[in-house]
């Protein structure tokens, strides 16, 4: 479990690049050189993982997703 | 249902998305 909340927080700083406390789309953007997504694939990702909508991804909500994920998936 | 099919699209965007960030964080591919 402490692993897993690690983890999330070091990927929520990977795309917090200016520490703001939250992620934006731009944000999610400027990571389409680093990871093999698309722009429209990180647009999607964004989406799902703003469940309120409002624009701003928090912590919080990144971490849900992250664990939703973890919880389908074998983890290495 | 066309619900359905999105929200497995987005679980398999999503499972990319978090599997390149483990990838770019162990530098395994």
């Amino acid at each position: 479990q402490n692993t897993i909340q690690e983890k999330t927080h070091e990927f929520f700083q990977m795309c917090d690049i200016k520490d703001k406390g939250y992620i934006t789309r731009q944000d999610m953007q400027r990571l389409n050189g680093e990871l093999p997504l698309s722009p429209e694939e990180l647009e999607r990702v964004f989406d799902t993982l703003d469940s309120d909508a409002n624009g701003y991804l928090t912590f919080e909500e990144f971490s849900l997703g992250f664990s939703s994920f973890v919880s389908g998936q074998t983890f290495p | 249902d066309p619900n359905m099919k999105a929200g497995a699209a987005n679980e398999g965007v999503l499972a990319s998305f978090f599997n390149s960030l483990l990838s770019k964080k162990t530098g395994s591919p």
